[in-house]
């Protein structure tokens, strides 16, 4: 297990904390070590999302503000999903990919996580390139240009657009 | 290295050669449902060598080639080029700015270029290793596929994390 | 036969006891990310005797039992009670109200009562023969399971058609 | 194959087409018989929403208003659930159920899909009872009333609710 490897964990678990706590107002999340011979500390039948699959793997602790330390599967769908836009946010600040596209990643949130994901994703543009497909307005206003896609008779093309109101 | 420019021709309902700028920062792709949004980004992960076709919807390669409409016939065949802004020299090739191009027909497999050469498959993916866009990269989701991060067996996220060092 | 009311008590995060009294109509169910709502309508899948604890996100039926909060002890049972009024006798009970309750605790199984009288599984099921709500009802669609009816098989299909014969 | 199922059958497949024709705004839908031995017409290797089990089954076939009829699979995310969407309302116009519970169904949908399922919805709403857990302003709107939830220190309770504007 390299030292590379650890110490690039090391950031990984440090973005996954921060930027989980910022996104939930409050709460704390970590990456666990887990190996094939100990589960989870949380649960005695884990379900496939902490299954180590030979040697050692990362298992997703996740505790919302307000709550205890929840096995995902009980989170509900937001939480799940911010859960995740956290994660991954946390991959893309310690190692930035040339571009990321992220197609309609918000669909599970209510209003107010979706203006606090998409003002991290408006910071995180500021280093990087993003492309997201959303309906929501709250992300159109927090993008830094809109690409719009119109059909007619089966065929796509592109219209500018500007945001109402 | 910056993504600039996307252009589609034939690819599922762009039957009409489209020209997409990408800017710095963060884009918006917005649209009706079933307009082509997702199609958008089907057609920058297949330019970049996306080979299964179950990930992009179908279930042959060629239902990525425009199919018809009532107003419009068929296509032969499908073609994408992404270019890319590579003044930093990220990607190892001596040129500022570097294309890749994908073309499949309805008889064959898929041909690519780089810069306007003819190239294999794997000369694209050595040109994008080490970009965070090659195999199973966490800088694509897919509609419907942000938890998958979350679903993800610990040792496949244990390799995300080493693909970040 | 129209639902009435719904009490809730240590059903999941409904740690105090909760009364929802439904009308006529469509009743919207709505609230922040996490805060309850689907919790509520696996309440109503659970009291209907529901026997699947994965379809109710858990691992352990006692999953279902108020695990407790930091400003909260755990609770050692879950109580779930339906209120249908049965004026116009679809269910084949001679009552004009009809409660159906279910109750588990940490070390059992569930308890069924109907108007307060001790019961079985399959006298619930009975009850609810033909009114659409026992088995596999199309009427009681899951978060994120709204596409299942078109991934279902042709022949799950076929028997959905039937139980609406 | 009961002579009631195949009555069922035919009220089922008009309510699907005349719902999915109100929803979508003018596009076509069907529900076809298929069997083991003929596959789909419109695809050689058929996914699982068409590998009929054991006899006659049901294959859905959808054709967005301007489209040619599609492969379930190339539709996108939000005509996938619209047609899902209007096979659940025909199935429940055919043999209304005694009450529906739907889990915010409409994630996928833009805001025009989403205006147009509430208000029928609402239609429905005036023979039926429904119960929808959503995050979307005008299905709210569309409800005879709002039952609001809401989580404190992991504790969920009812609080009543007013639509703002
Ligand atoms: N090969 C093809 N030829 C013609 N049309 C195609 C082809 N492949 C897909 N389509 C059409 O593209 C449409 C889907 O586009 P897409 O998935 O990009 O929509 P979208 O904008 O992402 O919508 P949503 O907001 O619902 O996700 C479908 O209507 C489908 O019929
Ligand atoms: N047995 C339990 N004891 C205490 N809390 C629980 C229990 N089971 C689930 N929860 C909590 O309930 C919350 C999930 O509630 P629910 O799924 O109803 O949210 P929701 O309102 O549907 O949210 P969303 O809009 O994101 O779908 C989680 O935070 C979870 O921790
Ligand atoms: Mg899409
Ligand atoms: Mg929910």
């Amino acid at each position: 297990l390299g030292t590379r490897y650890l110490a690039t964990l090391g950031r990984v678990r440090e973005a996954f904390a921060a930027t989980y706590g910022r996104l939930s107002g409050g709460g704390a999340a970590d990456l666990e070590p887990v190996d094939e011979d100990r589960g989870s500390a949380e649960a005695s039948d884990p379900p496939s999302s902490i299954r180590p699959v030979g040697g050692l793997g990362l298992e997703v602790i996740v505790r919302p503000p307000g709550k205890k330390p929840t096995h995902l599967s009980l989170l509900s769908g937001g939480e799940r999903t911010l859960a995740a836009i956290a994660l991954l946010f946390a991959l893309v600040q310690v190692q930035p990919a040339a571009f990321c596209i992220l197609d309609e990643i918000e669909a599970a949130l209510d209003e107010s996580n979706v203006v606090r994901c998409a003002s991290f994703l408006r910071e995180l543009g500021s280093h990087g390139q993003f492309i997201m497909v959303t309906h929501q307005k709250s992300s159109m206003e927090a993008a830094d240009r809109l690409i719009g896609v119109t059909m007619r008779d089966g065929v796509s093309s592109l219209v500018s657009i500007r945001l109402a109101g | 290295m910056l993504l600039k420019r996307l252009e589609i021709m034939g690819f599922k309902s762009f039957a009409d050669k489209v020209v997409i700028e990408f800017g710095a920062g963060v884009s918006a792709v917005v649209g009706p449902n079933g307009s082509g949004k997702s199609n958008l980004t089907e057609a920058v992960r297949w330019v970049l060598g996306e080979g299964s076709v179950r990930s992009l919807r179908g279930q042959r390669m060629e239902d990525v080639i425009f199919g018809g409409s009532p107003t419009r016939r068929p296509l032969p065949l499908a073609e994408v080029s992404i270019t890319f802004d590579n003044s930093d020299g990220t990607l190892p090739l001596a040129f500022a700015e570097v294309t890749v191009t994908r073309r499949v027909d309805r008889s064959g497999g898929s041909e690519y270029c780089i810069n306007r050469a003819e190239a294999r498959l794997r000369d694209v993916h050595e040109l994008l290793a080490g970009t965070g866009l090659s195999g199973n990269a966490y800088a694509i989701v897919g509609q419907g596929q942000v938890e998958e991060i979350l679903a993800a067996r610990p040792a496949e996220r244990r390799a995300m994390v080493e693909e970040a060092s």
